[in-house]
């Protein structure tokens, strides 16, 4: 037999309080199944449509639009104290198709279909006319930015053997010839000389560095600026029968800079 | 017997208000 397509139950204005928070929980969602890049944050509801689920419940039929922040996914930053990238900063727009069930007073998307794209270059030439744009990330000008910002990093930072996994961002200057980039680095179980065999050094577990590195092309040679801040592990809280001191249970990130005339 | 002056941006009652606030700025 075939079904009759179930008809709406309402159309609820889409800065409704319950449509509020099927938004957040579409933008959590899609933050937890993120595995490289940044977090986004909620920017506005586009559309929202209200349908009856058998047995129980209702599912949020949703349109909304998000914005990339300066937090990387693996940044353990909580989402409220994540700034959104400017417009100057070239922003990523993320536009999200969403289903989520409310039943019982609680919210659970069943399904989301994201597209993100960057702002265009014309409306970032509007409001800054020589900010820098948005690289692909295999632009040889970009990767040789990442490498020379590791190796400077890395040439002030030998305790221990460092891994790059993942260029995050690049911009290229339109005026000067300049390359800013954005990547990640994780902290190894090799020693500061690394291994003979690079591929044999294991990432710290749930460690990482989130590093930006400038690189400028100047009289003939090139100046290298880099910084990077290296999350800490949460170490456990102290058990009230110990003995030993050990430090504050939550560390602060540790900010280390190279340069800026480092290379 | 006037009419009472049109609001702009009003929106007729039952009308749905979408899209929403932003919450940061339009890209």
């Amino acid at each position: 037999a075939r079904s009759h397509p179930l008809l709406p139950l309402r159309d609820p204005d889409c800065d409704d309080p319950d449509v509020e928070l099927a938004a957040m929980e579409i933008t959590q969602h899609v933050n937890s199944q993120l595995q490289s890049g940044y977090k986004y944050r909620l920017n506005q509801i586009d559309k929202v449509r209200v349908y009856p689920r058998r047995p129980a419940g209702e599912v949020y039929v949703m349109e909304v639009d998000m914005l990339e922040t300066t937090c990387h996914v693996m940044d353990k930053t909580p989402l409220e104290n994540c700034t959104v990238r400017q417009l100057a900063e070239h922003a990523v727009e993320g536009d999200c198709e969403a289903s989520v069930l409310k039943m019982d007073g609680q919210y659970k998307v069943l399904n989301v279909k994201c597209e993100s794209n960057p702002d265009s270059a014309e409306d970032v030439r509007k409001v800054c006319p020589q900010c820098s744009l948005l690289a692909p990330l295999n632009d040889t000008r970009v990767v040789h930015a990442v490498e020379a910002s590791l190796a400077a990093f890395i040439s002030q930072n030998q305790s221990t053997f460092y891994k790059l996994l993942e260029v995050s961002r690049a911009q290229i200057s339109p005026i000067q010839p300049s390359v800013y980039v954005e990547f990640v680095i994780a902290p190894t179980d090799c020693g500061p000389k690394g291994a003979d065999d690079p591929s044999s050094c294991h990432p710290l577990t749930d460690q990482y560095g989130f590093c930006k590195g400038t690189v400028t092309k100047k009289d003939g040679g090139e100046d290298v600026a880099v910084s990077c801040t290296i999350s800490v592990p949460l170490v456990p809280a102290p058990q009230p029968d110990e003995a030993v001191p050990t430090p504050a249970a939550a560390e602060p990130d540790v900010a280390i800079a190279a340069g800026p005339d480092v290379a | 017997g006037l009419a009472a002056p049109a609001v702009p941006g009003a929106a007729a009652p039952g009308v749905p208000l979408c899209p929403g606030r932003i919450r940061h700025f339009k890209v």
